[in-house]
């Protein structure tokens, strides 16, 4: 089983 | 007020088709600093970072910041009415929920203007901060494209290795498994057949072959493509457009439970 997180768990809203 | 005169018209009816399956609607913004887009598919997990700076328009007029929503489909089936050495030119009014794309033929004696209707978009906009890669893998695009058809055959994913050996893309699928390893070669005729690999540490990380797919619809924007990678941050798919700016892809990494 694989997790794939979001991008904004990344980035965080300018 | 708004107008972006693009000589090479071309290059605006490409980064359409590159991006418009990732992405369904997107504001495209304008500023002094060029005509730009952020976006990410609807699963959100991959984004497509655009800039076209302002430099490379033979005119540009973009008299307060902007941000027009589009439909990136809409948007295609207007730009594929270009010519591929047409000039285009985008027009938009203060106010207005429409743009304008022009289309001038080299030799002046056609031109098209086409009306898009924009749309309200609730987006939000990340910020990417520079950062820090454990390895960079520069290489031909043809050849990215290449490895990643390949392997969709095999497998749903690609695991992408770079070591002191080179970069390995590998699959695992019902049918069996594949292993392409590039090793760095520098001693090519032409700079654009070049494989470059920069490593700061080993690194090793999964990624859905669809989206990878997806990617390399940018390949006619540039013979190079840049891969960086980082075992805390999504992969960096870089495509440079010729002394105007980039499309970015950045795509989340699967994690074992």
């Amino acid at each position: 089983p694989c997790l794939q997180r979001k991008i904004s768990d990344y980035f965080e809203g300018d | 007020m708004l107008e972006l005169r693009l000589v090479q018209g071309s290059l605006l009816k490409k980064v359409l088709e590159a991006i418009k399956d990732l992405v369904t609607d997107a504001n495209f913004d304008c500023s002094a600093t060029g005509f730009s887009l952020q976006a990410m598919d609807s699963s959100h997990v991959a984004l497509v970072a655009l800039l076209l700076r302002s430099e490379g328009f033979e005119h540009y007029r973009c008299d307060r910041n902007i941000s027009m929503g589009m439909n990136l489909n809409n948007m295609s089936k207007m730009l594929k009415c270009a010519g591929n050495d047409d000039i285009i030119t985008i027009k938009g009014d203060d106010g207005s929920d429409t743009i304008t794309f022009m289309f001038e033929s080299p030799t002046q004696d056609k031109i098209a203007d086409f009306e898009m209707k924009l749309m309200d978009i609730d987006s939000e906009h990340l910020g990417i901060p520079e950062a820090e890669y454990h390895a960079i893998v520069r290489m031909p695009s043809a050849e990215f494209s290449r490895i990643c058809k390949d392997l969709s055959s095999i497998g749903d994913t690609v695991v992408i290795s770079v070591t002191k050996e080179g970069v390995k893309f590998s699959t695992r699928g019902d049918i069996g498994a594949a292993n392409i390893v590039l090793r760095q070669n520098t001693t090519v005729d032409k700079p654009e057949e070049a494989t470059i690999i920069e490593m700061n540490e080993p690194v090793s990380l999964t990624f859905a072959l669809r989206y990878m797919n997806s990617f390399t619809k940018a390949t006619p924007l540039s013979s190079m493509v840049t891969i960086s990678l980082s075992s805390e941050l999504p992969v960096v798919v870089e495509y440079k457009i010729a002394e105007m700016g980039y499309v970015r892809f950045y795509l989340a990494p699967k994690i074992e439970e």
